[in-house]
């Protein structure tokens, strides 16, 4: 990593954003989402919080501009040039420009606008580029995938080296965000245990982690590393982690009956999920309604088991939907009545009449700790 | 390889020019300290900070490997100090 000569950085905890001008070739909200979530990935890794504001002069001030536009580093239309953005300061200070004759995506049709922005962001925040490849700090433009992104560990050193790590309220430095996979085999009764999936099989209950331990029904049939299963009454829904060797490229699921697979795996787009959907984190059927909720991300969608469809208006905030629920949802399942949401090492119960969370264990508790 | 065609190589000529230009250039004239040859071949050189930067082979040269960095879509930062 680079920083620039004088290593200017900002001298405060909170900054504020204010994106001035947007591009038509995203929805405002789509600009928004892709912002923030690009903002984020820096946050994650260092003691930085992006306050948004819609009026007024901001700290980072955002704008997709055309040709010459009054900062001495005029755009130069489709391709070559396609942002830059200033090191911290005031006035243009941390300002960031996108170039408007780009065509904006938040897939992979076009330059994606989190990939550039969150390099951006890396430079308004006092990184200059970086001379590794692997980078997000590396000047030529590399799609980054929105969903599940990790800062690259040349940009966490380098943007550490300015704010110091970000810590939690232990007063440990945190891990950067990214899917709750941790590589070491967690003792059976370990308080961090997490599980990536959880559901129902006939009369048993399954738990799921890339590991071998603890003591749950092994589906040696299967392929490791499953993040998402669900039971419907129609069919069995497996939903592997991917890259997962057995997997062709892509976001892939199984029908099983019982434990039998039923023919190739499947894309998970028969579902009607968008493209720039990658991977999906949990997934739960309601027995009730008749519908499966699936988990992305902060979001998640509902499929309509009957209708076999995706319902329209979704995604949905999680949190805003499930009060009470935090975090990122590992895995959930419907028992008696309560959904069980698994984030990290907490179990919420979630009581559906009430629409509210009534209890919270240790998901460790699910194996008899 | 076929040779680029004369037209093609003052196409690439032009276009390394104005990239080196834009990102291989300090603004505002030498740094504090720094020292150009008078009449020294800075397009040469700068040629070979930007082989150097992205890891290629330093030929000082419009090779092939160094045209394709160059017609890389990519952020308007200049890769030397500014």
């Amino acid at each position: 990593y680079r920083l620039f000569p004088g290593e200017p950085k900002w001298k405060k905890n909170t900054l504020t954003y204010r994106i001035s001008k947007y591009t038509p070739s995203m929805t405002p909200a789509e600009v928004d989402r892709a912002m923030e979530m690009a903002l984020r990935a820096w946050s994650s890794a260092v003691p930085l919080n992006f306050v948004r504001i819609n009026a007024g002069e901001a700290d980072i001030m955002i704008s997709f501009e055309t040709g010459d536009h009054g900062d001495s580093y005029p755009f130069d239309g489709p391709r070559g040039t396609l942002a830059h953005a200033f090191a911290p300061g005031e006035g243009l200070g941390g300002d960031t420009h996108f170039d408007n004759a780009e065509k904006w995506t938040m897939g992979t049709n076009g330059f994606n606008l989190f990939t550039v922005a969150a390099h951006e962001f890396g430079h308004a925040l006092g990184l200059a580029h970086s001379t590794d490849p692997s980078a997000l700090m590396y000047p030529t433009y590399k799609y980054q995938n929105p969903y599940g992104f990790r800062l690259p560990k040349d940009d966490v050193k380098g943007i550490q080296a300015l704010y110091g790590p970000r810590r939690a309220f232990s007063g440990k430095p945190t891990a950067p965000h990214g899917p709750p996979h941790n590589p070491s085999i967690p003792d059976l009764c370990d308080s961090n245990l997490s599980f990536d999936a959880v559901t129902m099989l006939g009369k048993e209950l399954l738990l799921f982690r890339d590991r071998p331990v603890p003591e749950a029904v092994l589906l040696t049939a299967l392929p490791c590393c499953l993040v998402g299963a669900v039971q419907s009454w129609t069919r069995m829904a497996l939903i592997p982690y991917w890259p997962s060797p057995e997997v062709p490229k892509g976001p892939h699921y199984w029908i099983t009956r019982g434990f039998q697979m039923q023919g190739p795996p499947r894309t998970i787009y028969d579902f009607g999920f968008p493209r720039y959907v990658q991977r999906i984190d949990a997934a739960v059927y309601l027995k009730d309604a008749q519908k499966t909720l699936f988990f992305v991300g902060d979001e998640y969608y509902s499929y309509d088991e009957r209708k076999r469809k995706m319902e329209k208006d979704y995604p949905k905030s999680t949190e805003e939907e499930f009060s009470g629920v935090n975090g990122q949802i590992d895995a959930a399942v419907e028992l008696n009545g309560y959904i069980y949401f698994f984030s990290g090492p907490k179990a919420y119960k979630y009581d559906t009449e009430k629409e509210d969370v009534v209890s919270v264990l240790k998901s460790s508790s699910w194996i008899g700790c | 390889l076929p040779a680029a065609s004369p037209r093609t190589s003052r196409n690439n000529y032009r276009l390394a020019q104005a990239y080196l230009d834009k990102y291989y250039t300090k603004k505002g004239g030498p740094q504090i300290g720094e020292m150009v040859a008078r009449g020294g071949n800075s397009t040469v050189k700068k040629i070979k900070e930007l082989q150097e930067f992205f890891g290629l082979r330093v030929t000082g040269k419009l090779d092939r490997a160094t045209m394709d960095v160059i017609k890389r879509p990519r952020c308007g930062v200049p890769d030397v100090a500014n």
